[in-house]
């Protein structure tokens, strides 16, 4: 690229090619290279090299400049329950937050909420033997209503900080699943004022624009407070984020970035915003 | 649905009289975003957009009474004529056992799926043997195992210590001597881009020969269904493809990138989570559904 080309259609429609590649999807990425054409106008730009930039810009405007922080506020303790699609990476993203908030000096318990998936409490077991933390369960089969309430109760005897609460992978489509996800979250607010504190949709970075979709049901059904995207140390770019949280304005706040216990990440726009253009 | 869009499309243009090129090309952008919406990957649109370009822009076309009409046939026929024909046949080996690897990305439903197909092939009077081959994920084996129990079917296992090369190679002798004559062997989830992780899917592959290498992929999977196909493809030769969580409401433009770039056919389709949850793949019924 030489320094006396001009911004001519091409570079354009490039950037709009990555955008589409990255799964941001293709209104969401004509809509920013919109953007991005009124910024060249406004600011006189020249150089085509300046136009990446300015792209990153904007998506990290949508995505939010400050790194939104998990809601540890909770008196006497936070509880976050963990949700998503099948497969999606909840159980493992699970065992490294723990691990994570355990090295903060955080008293963490979870509780085995998927009752129905094959070995779904053993894989569980697993990572909290790995991560050092206590975990509440019931036999296969049962009500996971009753493993939340029974979670809730032995967190607080034993004077934890942070329950997190894993749940059986659903399809958004299931009624009759996102019914018994409600009453999961109606049986925590009963218990105790101000939870589920935080509320983790679970999304994977190879999945397309159903995401959206996604996010949209689950947010309606369980009231989402942040997504964590995983499997980021793929290819994939998990664009389709940047249309949820300007639809429905749901921050990313952390990223799974491999299936090791230290392969979690707090989410950076910028970092993220980068990576979308490599 | 897509059909809509371009019959309001050319209902606008009605009144102009004939219609011209430039008419076309916002049909054809109408067909493009449509695609792109059902993650269709951005390779394959381009390639489908040129492919019925010219058709778009011929005789039948520009003077027809129903243009809108005229167009999504022709999006029909060459998306049908993409996907193929119904193939869910699984190559039984003359000399038994018939040896089936699943493969794919983490989490795209290998383990399920391996007991769905362990179902489904008995049904057909197979004698299948489960093989757990995924000895990284904390719990897999157990849950093959789990699976196992609830199918009656039987599950060969070394344990977590032992090189998957291995484990498939005893799984070959162990249905030898017993009598088992379709192996299927579960493998760890793992990315295309892992050269070591690929590579023990070589020596498996080199080690027993499978007669199928069916690569699991999620319909919900966005642009890179076709990168990960491609991949799995190239460096290990696929057989065909299951595209699982078919009962969401996924578009599934993954199947049409897959299909287009590898030629390999979709053989089936996951359904549920349950066992019995395994469907022939229909192409015709993914062309519509793509469409929208
Ligand atoms: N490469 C990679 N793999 C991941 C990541 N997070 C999870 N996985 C893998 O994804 C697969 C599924 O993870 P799980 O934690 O079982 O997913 P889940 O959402 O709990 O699954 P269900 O409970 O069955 O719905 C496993 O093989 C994990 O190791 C990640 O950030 N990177
Ligand atoms: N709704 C639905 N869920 C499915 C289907 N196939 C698999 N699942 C679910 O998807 C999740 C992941 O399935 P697994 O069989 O563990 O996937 P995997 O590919 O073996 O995962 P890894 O071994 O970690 O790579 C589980 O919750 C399954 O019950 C399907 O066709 N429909
Ligand atoms: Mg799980
Ligand atoms: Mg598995």
């Amino acid at each position: 690229v030489s320094f006396t080309k001009q911004i001519d259609e091409d570079f354009f429609e490039e950037l709009e090619e990555i955008l589409i590649q990255g799964d941001v999807g293709v209104n969401t990425s004509m809509e920013l290279v919109e953007k991005l054409r009124a910024q060249v106008k406004a600011r006189k730009i020249e150089d085509p090299a300046e136009l990446k930039a300015v792209l990153k810009e904007l998506v990290r405007e949508i995505l939010g400049e400050e790194t939104e922080s998990l809601n540890l506020t909770g008196q006497p303790l936070s509880i976050f329950v963990v949700v998503g699609v099948n497969g999606v990476g909840k159980t493992t993203t699970i065992g490294k937050l723990a691990h994570k908030l355990k090295a903060e000096g955080k008293k963490v318990i979870l509780a085995a909420g998927d009752t129905f998936r094959a070995a779904a409490i053993d894989q569980l077991e697993i990572w909290g033997n790995r991560a050092g933390v206590d975990v509440i369960k019931h036999n296969e089969g049962a009500d996971p209503a009753a493993v939340a309430f029974d979670a809730v109760q032995a967190a607080r005897a034993r004077k934890a900080d942070c329950l997190i609460i894993d749940t059986a992978g659903r399809l958004h489509t299931k009624t009759n699943l996102m019914e018994e996800l409600k009453k999961v979250r109606r049986v925590i607010e009963r218990e105790i004022p101000g939870a589920p504190h935080e509320v983790l949709l679970v999304l994977d970075a190879t999945t397309g624009q159903n995401a959206v979709q996604q996010a949209k049901i689950f947010g309606q059904a369980a009231g989402v407070t942040g997504i964590a995207l995983t499997k980021l140390d793929g290819t994939a770019k998990g664009g389709v984020v940047i249309s949820i949280k300007a639809e429905l304005d749901v921050p990313v706040k952390l990223i799974g970035i491999g299936e090791g216990m230290e392969d979690l990440r707090l989410f950076d726009a910028r970092e993220y915003a980068e990576a979308l253009f490599e | 649905g897509l059909a809509e869009k371009l019959q309001n499309t050319f209902k606008k243009l009605r009144g102009k009289g004939k219609l011209t090129e430039a008419d076309i090309k916002e049909a054809l952008r109408e067909v493009r975003l449509a695609l792109f919406e059902a993650d269709v990957s951005f390779k394959v649109v381009k390639s489908f957009e040129n492919k019925i370009k010219e058709r778009c822009m011929g005789r039948e076309i520009l003077e027809s009474l129903t243009p809108g009409q005229q167009v999504i046939k022709i999006v029909n026929d060459e998306l049908t004529e993409l996907m193929g024909g119904t193939q869910s046949k699984i190559t039984i080996a003359s000399k038994p056992p018939t040896v089936v690897m699943l493969v794919g990305l983490q989490g795209a439903g290998k383990t399920t799926t391996a007991g769905k197909l362990a179902n489904l092939l008995r049904k057909q009077g197979r004698r299948p043997l489960l093989v757990a081959g995924d000895v990284y994920r904390p719990a897999a084996i157990k849950q093959l195992q789990v699976l196992g129990q609830q199918l009656d079917i039987p599950v060969f296992s070394m344990g977590d210590g032992i090189s998957p090369v291995a484990i498939a190679k005893g799984a070959i002798e162990y249905a030898q001597s017993n009598g088992r004559d379709l192996v299927i062997i579960d493998t760890a989830g793992r990315l295309h881009i892992n050269e070591e992780l690929m590579d023990e899917l070589k020596n498996i592959k080199a080690e027993v020969k499978p007669h199928e290498i069916l690569l699991v992929v999620d319909a919900m999977t966005g642009q890179v269904a076709v990168e990960v196909a491609e991949t799995f493809n190239n460096q290990l030769g696929v057989d065909g493809v299951i595209l699982t969580k078919l009962d969401g409401d996924a578009r599934g433009g993954a199947a049409l990138s897959i299909k287009a770039i590898t030629g390999r056919p979709i053989k089936f389709a996951g359904m549920g989570e349950k066992l019995d949850a395994l469907e022939p793949f229909y192409p015709d019924r993914m062309a519509s559904r793509i469409l929208g």
